[in-house]
Formats: structure tokens, sequence, C-alpha cells
């Protein structure tokens, strides 16, 4: 947990945008806060 | 003079836009109870292979999920600490049904 | 010229609106072409084969697909009635939804990036009614640029 941050994204299955997770694969890739 | 010419002008073109977006509105409309249609009349045909998934993904680890609509995804920002491996994570949380998960390409 | 002035701001804010829309359209469009290519190739497949796919070699839509390196360590939790997951990764991964894995494998025909092959664009053409053909026939020349389409 230490590795973590409290914040996060959040994608609702067959609900959310695909646009959403766009957003989460650019925060992953963009690397640690 | 010119400012009347160009009232008019703008009024003319936003009642076209309007048409236009009502257009718009109407052909989403449409394209979105089609989509339906087509996965609910044939939703024993929607389906892919995991050849499929795996040849889009080639050499990598898959895992695919299948949930009920509305399960909630969390992916925690991750924090860079000195001295310990990077960590990432993701956490499923389903209330309307259980979550199925199939790891692909494992070899 | 104050009334010019608010009418200049509603065309503007108005032309943003159907940018987004006619983006959605597409959008909704590409959905469509693809599940219906992949619904008619599953049909032929069943049918050359006289049979359905095995069970256990297939997944259903929707899905969606978190992959990571070959190398990347999985620690997976779950909670006994499967209601909730817990990953745990020690590298990078990626999550695409089942719309993704579907223009991967060809099934929008090329049209998400604008590359459609004549014989790929006559298909699409021939899986949305007719009043949305233009849309398509713009889409394989690249993304829709002009705000709207006439005709």
């Amino acid at each position: 947990a230490g590795c973590l941050t409290p914040n996060s994204y959040t994608y609702r299955i067959n609900s959310s945008p695909s646009k959403e997770l766009s957003d989460i694969n650019r925060m992953i890739r963009q690397g640690s806060v | 003079h010119r400012a009347s010419n160009r009232l008019m002008e703008l009024k003319n073109e936003l009642e076209d836009l309007e048409q236009k977006e009502c257009m718009l509105d109407q052909q989403k409309f449409w394209v979105e109870q089609s989509i339906r249609n087509t996965t609910e009349d044939c939703s024993d045909l929607t389906y892919v292979n995991h050849e499929d998934i795996c040849n889009c993904f080639s050499g990598h680890n898959l895992l695919a999920v299948r949930a009920p609509s509305g399960t909630q995804l969390d992916v925690p920002i991750p924090k860079a600490v000195q001295n310990s491996p990077a960590k990432y994570q993701i956490h499923l949380k389903s209330v309307n049904g259980p979550i199925d998960v199939v790891l692909l390409n494992k070899l | 010229a104050q009334e010019c002035q608010n009418l200049e701001v509603e065309r503007q804010r108005r032309l943003e609106r159907i940018k987004q829309k006619q983006s959605q359209l597409q959008e909704l469009i590409l959905q469509q072409i693809a599940f219906k290519n992949l619904v008619q190739r599953n049909r032929q497949t069943e049918q050359q084969a006289n049979r359905p796919p095995p069970p256990n070699s297939i997944i259903h839509l929707p899905f969606i697909i978190v992959n990571t390196s070959k190398k990347t360590v999985i620690d997976c939790s779950i909670s006994n009635d499967k209601f909730e997951y817990l990953f745990n990764f020690d590298s990078m991964f990626e999550i695409h939804d089942d719309i993704e894995v579907l223009k991967r494998m060809g099934m929008a025909c090329g049209l998400e990036v604008g590359k459609c092959s004549p014989e790929d664009l006559k298909v699409a053409r021939s899986l949305v009614p007719k009043a949305l053909e233009p849309y398509v026939i713009e889409m394989a020349k690249g993304p829709i640029s002009n705000v709207y389409i006439t005709g």
C-alpha cells in the first residue's frame, strides 16, 4: 500500500465511456507520482 | 447596415445548425437502437475467440474480465517510493453478480 | 451589434456541440459496423464448422481486457462470492474494452484509423442504414474534420 496513493481512477464496466480507460492507461504509462 | 446583414446571416445559420443538431440526435438514437438490436437479437453470436484476443495483444499476458454492468473498477495512482519496487493495482467490485476472469496467453 | 455578438457566441457554442455529437455518432457507427461484422463472421464460421465453438474457447461481449508484459507477476485476491477482485502487478498494464478488441481484429473495417480498402468500404456501407452512408464514406478518408455533413 505504501506504493499507492489514496487517489484512484474509477471506471464502470459497460457504463463509462472508453475514454476513461484511455485516461487510466495514460496515467499508468506516465508512471508514479 | 453591415450589422443587420450579419444579424440575418447568423439567424439563418443558427436555424440551419439547429436542424443539423436535431438530425444528429435522431441518427445517434437510431444507431444506438440498432446496436442494441444487434447485441440482443444475436447475443449467441456476439463473442470472440481466445485466439482473436491473443492475436490483438501478442506476447502479453491477458486477463479477460466479464462482469455485470456497473461493476466498479478502481486503479489507484501509483506512488514512487525510494528503494521500493513499483506497484500497480486494479480493484474490481460488483454489486449485481459474480465477476469472471480468464487468464489468456499464459504458456 | 450586441445581438450580433450574442448570436456569434450561440453559433460557436452550437458548432462545438455539433462537433462533439458528430464524434460520438462516428464512434457509434464504428461500433455498429464492428458488432454486425463480428456476428456475420461468427455465423459463417459456425456454418462452415457445422457447430458452435467450444464454450471454453470463447468470451462473450461485453468484456474488458487487462494486458501486461509476460514478465509481470500478477498477484490476485478473490472474495468467496467472486464479487470482488484485487490484482497487484509489479509492472505496468493496460485496460481495453471489447470495442477496442474488435477494432484491432479489423471488425470496424479500418474506419477507426481512416484506412479503409475499397472492399472494406463496401462491406461497411452495407452494414449501416443508407442515411448514414455519407458518414462512413467520410470516415474512410480519415477522421471527420468538417463540423457537419451536408446531404
